[in-house]
């Protein structure tokens, strides 16, 4: 259900201003956006995405659903028409111009912050300006992706970064995808700068006259004398790899050079060719052979890989000691987009440790976790040191809804004895340790109730 | 929010409006909304999303999905057609100086 329209809301203290008219200069859309929505949206699994601001079941015309579609990656630009102070005054409000980041500028996994008006116009006294934070979360191109969590109402809202500061990064093209009927928990934005590139060419095109409004339009970060401000990033967000083995894939981690952690249920059988592709340097693509995979009896889903050489420049963490609730995590994984697109990032914390006698053996985090981040790290964001491996998110089974949000990993502190010794003597006797874990941990893992003495009979 | 943020919560109060569109004369139909973000206050330059502008359009949404069609001039929409653009108030605009008797706000069809 929607808002409805209801008694005035008191104001939140601070005044709005009344709404000023406005007059549509052009309707303009990014070339380069709508060409990777149709790579990465409307490809085989075209009928599992949506992007409608309204959930899946909703009675919803199929002219609607259509409508949104067509609009999707389209933006306008009006021009403000003064008010009758400043036409009075001549002169209209100044304030200091917006700086532009250069599309590029922000990598995978830096802060963003997503401002916009939920429900739209609805209550602008209460909903005017929310904010919501999150992460770039992936990148093709100018359609971005982010974790902040958006709202129908919020399309066309600005999406800033921490650095360069303050920097309008993307506008927000689409609050909510869904994919195969659930929400996937992350924003499909456009990035402004191709979007301003194409609002001066129009102006210029449409409205001969209009050189002042053009020139108007705010410079990107950098432009046009300094080179564009580039940031590396994270390194951890370059450190999941894509296994694939067989018709089945999912994500991994480098736990050596030549060795790779996933999960059981990507890479199954002991022996199994295994294509690993990493994004460093661009599409690497290694073949390697499954060493162990727990089994199917373990709680721990688990496989090794070992590759035939090196993975060169993909960044091997450093594996953490102890865990930290509540601290902020990240994970990285081709959920989602598998490779059609490089490794996600989502951002989280830390919500959960669970041990069984002083013994971690469950992690959860609040990052959104979607199929195909399997076997995918879980990082500390502040760190970067690697705090466990991705097993799964969260699905109901009464009423197949899956969340996101929840999931489930393998803590580091489980494996990484085991790994040392394979590494060292290529002994696999800790690895199979994973596959007699006590009954307390399997307990966990199937998400049971602990077990309890039963109560002894008095006869 | 600490330090780090504070140029870009300073950047989405200061730009961060709501836009609306209506039919001129047909209340009954209410009003399209979506966020949108103040690129220059002089001239007042909006950028929002187009999603908005669908119900407008003289050639009906296919408009959007023609071939090489990048941009579309502001006339592509109806006459009738009415925006208004709100924001909140900012360092550079002093509430006394607002105008509180403009056009009211309709709420979105649920």
């Amino acid at each position: 259900a929607g808002p409805e329209p209801g008694p005035p809301a008191l104001p939140r203290g601070r005044p709005l201003q009344a709404p000023r008219p406005a007059r549509l200069l052009l309707l303009l859309s990014c070339p380069a956006f709508r060409a990777h929505v149709a790579r990465l949206f409307r490809g085989e699994a075209a009928e599992q995405w949506r992007f409608e601001s309204w959930a899946p079941g909703d009675e919803v015309s199929e002219d609607e659903e259509e409508d949104q579609l067509r609009a999707l990656g389209w933006f306008a630009l009006l021009r403000v028409l003064p008010g009758e102070a400043e036409a009075r005054e001549g002169a209209e409000e100044r304030g200091a111009p917006v700086a532009v980041a250069p599309l590029g500028a922000v990598p995978k996994g830096a802060p963003l912050l997503a401002c916009g008006s939920p429900f739209g116009a609805f209550c602008p006294d209460i909903f005017l300006n929310t904010l919501s934070r999150g992460v770039l979360s992936n990148a093709a191109g100018p359609l971005l992706l982010t974790d902040a969590r958006c709202l129908p109402g919020t399309e066309g809202g600005g999406v800033f970064a921490a650095r360069p500061p303050g920097a309008l990064v993307a506008l927000v093209a689409a609050p909510l995808c869904w994919k195969a009927r659930e929400w996937v928990g992350l924003t499909l934005l456009c990035a402004v700068a191709p979007l301003l590139r194409a609002a001066r060419a129009a102006l210029g095109h449409l409205h001969p006259d209009s050189a002042d409004l053009a020139a108007r339009l705010p410079q990107e970060v950098g432009a046009p004398r300094d080179l564009p401000f580039q940031d590396p990033g994270p390194p951890w967000a370059t450190a999941a790899v894509l296994v694939e083995c067989g018709t089945v894939w999912g994500s991994g981690v480098a736990v050596a050079p030549h060795l790779v952690v996933t999960c059981r249920h990507v890479a199954p059988r002991e022996g199994a060719r295994v294509l690993v592709r990493s994004s460093i340097p661009k599409s690497a693509a290694i073949w390697g052979r499954v060493v162990f995979a727990t089994q199917a009896v373990s709680p721990y889903d688990i496989a090794v890989v070992r590759l035939q050489e090196d993975l060169a420049g993909v960044p091997v963490p450093v594996p953490v000691d102890r865990f930290q609730e509540g601290e902020a995590v990240s994970v990285v994984g081709f959920g989602v987009f598998g490779q059609a697109c490089g490794p996600s990032v989502t951002s989280g914390i830390l919500s959960a440790v669970v041990h069984v006698d002083d013994t971690p053996v469950m992690l959860q985090s609040t990052c959104a976790v979607h199929g195909g981040s399997s076997g995918g790290p879980l990082f500390s964001t502040c760190s970067g040191a690697l705090l466990g491996i991705v097993a799964s998110n969260t699905r109901d089974n009464n009423t197949g809804a899956t969340y996101p949000h929840l999931n489930f990993s393998i803590p580091i502190t489980v494996l990484r004895p085991a790994l040392q010794r394979y590494c060292r003597t290529g002994d696999l006797g800790g690895l199979r340790k994973l596959d007699h874990a006590a009954q307390p941990v399997q307990v966990v893992w199937r998400l049971q109730r602990p077990l309890v003495e039963p109560p002894r009979s008095k006869l | 929010m600490g330090r780090p943020w504070g140029p870009a919560m300073k950047a989405a109060e200061q730009t961060g409006c709501v836009v609306s569109a209506s039919r001129a004369g047909r209340p009954e139909e209410g009003s399209w909304s979506c966020s949108g973000v103040i690129l220059s206050r002089s001239p007042g330059l909006v950028l929002c999303h187009g999603g908005i502008f669908t119900p407008f359009l003289r050639a009906g949404s296919g408009a959007l999905t023609a071939p090489g069609a990048a941009f579309l001039p502001g006339d592509s929409c109806g006459d009738d057609l009415r925006l208004h653009v709100q924001w909140g108030p900012t360092a550079v605009s002093p509430a006394g100086r607002a105008e509180r008797n403009g056009v009211g706000l309709c709420t979105p069809q649920c």
